[in-house]
């Protein structure tokens, strides 16, 4: 299975159109391998990007160099997705 | 049997489909299970159909997990269905819609690329299809549909999430749909069923010209928010795909739109930002509860309102 370890998925509030462009740009660097979870809108609406551990800091220091705010929506995406299998399991385990 | 069946845990799908023939075994009389076409990868596509009978009477549609990723979308279309069938006969709303209509549910829209999501890549959000002359696998089958089909809000580039394919009904995943309610003719309200974000919309999503039953629809969504809010307090914003999130182009519910069927509505269950697509299996029930007042008052003000 692909493995999501070190993924983090971000939450970015771009405060006006301009920000809303940066973060359109970033869609078209297709090396960053990039998934938008939730793409970018109106300025105001937030925008969840999955970025995978190799392009962390080159996105983190593209949205801070653009004064564009962000969180941490999911620190670790593999967490969970484990998380998620082991109750999958333990599930089928149990009914069989 | 349905009643043992575990709806709080995420199932293959495997177990989805057996989970539909159990369940049309167990109500011959209600449920039915039709094939509508195959995959790109060949496997079957089902759809639940509800009905007390009558030939071609009005009729609603529901799909859920055309965006193979957004699980709880397909577990809460298990929910729907059990649900049906208990409340049959016990809900006076529901009793009265299936009196007079049919229920289509579709609970795997998707089927190869919820497959792909349990066996490789549990992100997966495309369809399977491969684009010649591309590398990238995948069509987005909600940007596939024609109504403003390639224009702002998909992307012509088969390596990103929102490809919108070669053509328009190029996925057989959607051409097996829109072939289906043509040849039916009679569907009245189309709901398709993602997440995340907790949104109700409505058409358009490929212009921001306002549907001619903007208004409508708007009175409607608010009355489906509401009702899907008294369970849990779960707030939902409504309005337009365009004014409500961004410009999206070859949807699916501005093509039922465009085929004349009124009510039509697109859900994006919970969360609002912190499992996204990784929605703990807990709360697969609690979304489901609540997502069916919504469909509940959607389908209610359908019945009342033919056209």
């Amino acid at each position: 299975k692909d493995d999501f370890v070190g993924h983090q998925v971000l939450r970015i509030s771009a405060a006006n159109e301009a920000q809303v462009q940066k973060v359109v740009e970033l869609e078209e660097l297709e090396h960053l391998q990039l998934d938008f979870w939730r793409g970018p809108g109106q300025p105001g609406s937030p925008i969840d990007l999955r970025v995978p551990f190799p392009s962390l800091q080159a996105v983190k220091v593209f949205l801070e160099a653009h004064g564009i705010k962000y969180t941490i929506m999911i620190d670790d995406v593999q967490t969970l997705l484990d998380e998620e299998e082991e109750q999958m399991t333990a599930f089928k385990t149990r009914a069989a | 049997s349905t009643d043992t069946f575990n709806y709080n845990v995420y199932h293959n799908l495997d177990e989805i489909y057996g989970f539909m023939d159990m369940l049309v075994a167990e109500h011959p009389g209600l449920v039915s299970k039709l094939e509508i076409g195959k995959t790109y990868e060949a496997r079957p596509i089902y759809v639940l159909k509800f009905s007390t009978g009558g030939n071609n009477r009005p009729a609603i549609w529901i799909d859920t997990g055309i965006h193979s990723r957004e699980w709880v979308t397909q577990a809460s279309g298990i929910w729907f269905a059990k649900k049906i069938t208990q409340d049959y006969g016990n809900d006076p709303g529901l009793t009265a819609i299936l009196d007079s209509m049919d229920i289509f549910l579709e609970i795997v829209t998707n089927p190869d690329g919820f497959v792909f999501t349990h066996k490789k890549n549990r992100l997966w959000r495309k369809t399977r299809s491969l684009t010649a002359g591309s590398s990238c696998v995948g069509v987005d089958p909600n940007r596939n549909w024609d109504a403003g089909f390639g224009k702002t809000g998909a992307s012509s580039n088969p390596c990103t999430e929102t490809y919108h394919g070669k053509f328009a009904n190029s996925e057989s995943e959607v051409k097996s749909i829109v072939d289906f309610v043509k040849s039916h003719g009679n569907f009245k309200a189309y709901i398709s069923i993602h997440s995340y974000s907790q949104l109700l919309l409505y058409p358009y999503g490929y212009t921001k010209d306002p549907a001619a039953d903007d208004a409508e629809l708007e009175g409607l969504a608010k009355s489906a928010v509401t009702a899907l809010a008294s369970l849990y307090g779960t707030k939902y914003k409504y309005g337009s795909i365009f004014k409500a999130i961004y410009v999206a182009s070859g949807s699916s519910i501005d093509w039922a739109y465009n085929q004349g069927i009124k009510y039509s509505f697109t859900f994006e269950l919970r969360d609002t930002g912190r499992y996204g697509f990784l929605l703990p299996a807990s709360q697969i029930v609690p979304t489901a509860q609540e997502t069916w007042l919504g469909l509940q008052t959607i389908m209610n003000y359908t019945r009342t309102h033919l056209y």
